[in-house]
């Protein structure tokens, strides 16, 4: 059986809103390492993927691996009924057919119970090849939000130019055209300045538009407004964001969720006709 | 001018 105990109700809210446009429905799949689940959406044009580590969660107890068929809708709806700060239960015996959920308000005087069915859902793993990639970004996930959605005013798709001095966006319509330009910000990239004690990963010091730039090579990539613009919905779950690309490559983007795992997407670049 | 691809073509299936 899954026995899964999560602090935070907001923490799996976030994740089924940030999925449930882009996959109806897909296998979450269970081990004793943790939940992690992977799709693509009907027109196999962006890939959907999220990980939560066993270590992440306050109790967690999986016996055996287990394939559990979601449908995103009634888990959002079954969702909206947890508060944010209520503790989240989640349980499913060995061959069962439906997946139990107990919230719990943080001072213990009121639990509720909801199950959703499962279903039997041919799950279709892409094996995503380990790749080393040409360029990586890293911003604030809110101005990231806000560069989506401003470009999106003018264009139907961005064009991200990574090189030394910086990573432009920039789109164009019938309206007109656009651009930001990112200039490498240091404050977010001292990790190698031996000021220590960060940890990996962590944001601290990153400036509320800075974004940090590795580069092996130059990047120039094409890719869907409307496809970032519903990854940006990840945004509340994490204070930033990496985009790493290369060169006519589907382009990975990921929201660390604090200690307890990512939510990451792909999305297949616009190529030449 | 451009077209949208698919991950189909990047990612194979096991």
């Amino acid at each position: 059986m899954l026995e899964a105990r999560l602090l935070q109700a907001s923490i799996l809210k976030g994740i089924v809103e940030s999925v449930k446009d882009l996959v109806r429905e897909a296998n979450f799949d269970c081990s004793d390492s943790g939940i992690s689940f992977q799709a693509m959406d009907e027109s196999n044009v962006a890939l959907s993927s999220f990980l939560l580590r066993a270590e992440g969660f306050e109790t967690y107890r999986c016996d055996r691996n287990l394939s559990l068929g979601v449908r995103f809708s009634s888990l959002s709806k079954i969702l909206k009924c947890a508060n944010n700060d209520d503790i989240v239960v989640i349980r499913a015996e060995d061959d069962a057919d439906v997946l139990n959920f107990v919230f719990e308000s943080p001072d213990e005087s009121k639990i509720s119970e909801y199950q959703i069915k499962l279903l039997d859902i041919d799950g279709e793993h892409l094996s995503i090849p380990e790749q080393e990639f040409d360029c990586v970004i890293k911003m604030s996930s809110s101005e990231f939000s806000k560069l989506c959605r401003d470009m999106t005013l003018l264009g139907q798709t961005v064009v991200i130019d990574a090189a030394k001095e910086g990573v432009k966006f920039s789109t164009y319509g019938d309206i007109g055209a656009g651009s930001v330009l990112y200039k490498h910000s240091s404050s977010i990239d001292d990790s190698s300045s031996g000021s220590g004690g960060k940890g990996r990963g962590g944001s601290g010091g990153m400036s509320a538009r800075g974004c940090s730039i590795e580069l092996r090579e130059p990047v120039s990539l094409e890719l869907s407004l409307k496809y970032l613009n519903n990854f940006t919905k990840a945004a509340p779950l994490s204070d930033y964001v990496v985009i790493s690309a290369s060169n006519e490559i589907p382009v990975m983007v990921q929201f660390d969720v604090g200690d307890i795992g990512y939510i990451r997407y792909y999305l297949a670049p616009q190529i030449k006709d | 001018k451009t077209q949208q691809s698919t991950l189909m073509s990047f990612f194979g299936t096991p």
